[in-house]
């Protein structure tokens, strides 16, 4: 039996935008410690790892682990139906071919319930080691997603260089080519705004823009990203969902042949 | 000239 109960159901619809058009089908693997998921893009270029602790639930009851696999289309049509501020509660019975998505609204003088289908999906996991990333970029997520589309308007891949002087996102396409570079800036007012930029060795890699813009869907959960990177590994970007977990891709750069 | 790499070269499947 699992039984979740998310106050702020928002938060789920948010995570369905965030990843239904980089993946379609995948399992949610529920566990006493959370709800979370892994899964690739069709390419298996990208990986979104998602992870709600279970200390983020206002009630959160599953009995044993359990692999739940969705159609991510599907899915986010039922979530779709929760308003903003409906508390989403997941139900499931342990075996069965179904999962019930209940939405209540806040003042509970509405009630819906939507059963979805459950599928078998042969899942491909991987086995991602502890790194230590040899740079780490926090800034403002909505500059991040901002740079993301205004490079892809020039170019299809970025080469994100991080050294001592900052940050800086390079393009070239058939009409030209394009730098952003972000400095490290402190903001006293305000953390969100600011960039932060820890370098143990310079680093330099490449990266399709499409996948890169399409993470960018998950800028709503969260004010900062955090890119994450290492010679020759593939980058992590990181959205925190607040209090609860975090939503995080990988991309495989591009490799010199 | 570049390629684009896949996860699988990077990570192991388990």
């Amino acid at each position: 039996m699992l039984e979740l109960r998310l106050v702020q159901g928002s938060l789920l619809k948010k995570v369905l935008d965030a990843i239904k058009d980089l993946v379609t089908d995948a399992n949610f693997d529920c566990s006493e410690s959370g709800f979370s998921l892994q899964a690739m893009d069709s390419s298996h270029v990208a990986l979104v790892a998602l992870l709600l602790r279970s200390d983020g639930f206002e009630h959160y009851r599953c009995d044993r682990n359990l692999s739940m696999g969705m159609n991510l289309t599907n899915m986010s049509k039922m979530l779709k139906c929760a308003g903003n501020d409906d508390i989403i509660t997941i139900k499931a019975d342990d075996g069965g071919d179904s999962v019930t998505f209940m939405f209540e609204s806040p003042s509970q003088d509405k009630v819906s319930d939507f059963e979805m289908k459950l599928m078998d999906i042969d899942s491909e996991h991987l086995g991602i080691p502890e790194t230590e990333y040899h740079a780490i970029v926090k800034m403002p997520s909505a500059e991040f997603a901002r740079i993301c589309r205004d490079l892809s308007t020039i170019g299809d891949t970025v080469v994100i260089s991080v050294s001592k002087d900052g940050v800086k996102f390079s393009t070239s396409g058939d009409i030209g080519s394009a730098n952003v570079v972000c400095r490290q800036n402190n903001s006293v007012d305000n953390k969100d705004n600011e960039t932060v930029i820890e370098m143990n060795e310079p680093v330099s890699l490449t990266f399709a823009l499409r996948y890169l813009n399409s993470f960018t869907k998950a800028t709503t959960l969260s004010n900062t990203v955090t890119l994450s990177m290492s010679k020759e590994l593939p980058v992590v970007v990181e959205y925190k969902i607040a209090e609860i977990g975090h939503i995080r891709f990988y991309l495989a750069p591009k490799i010199e042949d | 000239k570049s390629s684009q790499g896949r996860l699988e070269s990077f990570f192991q499947l388990s």
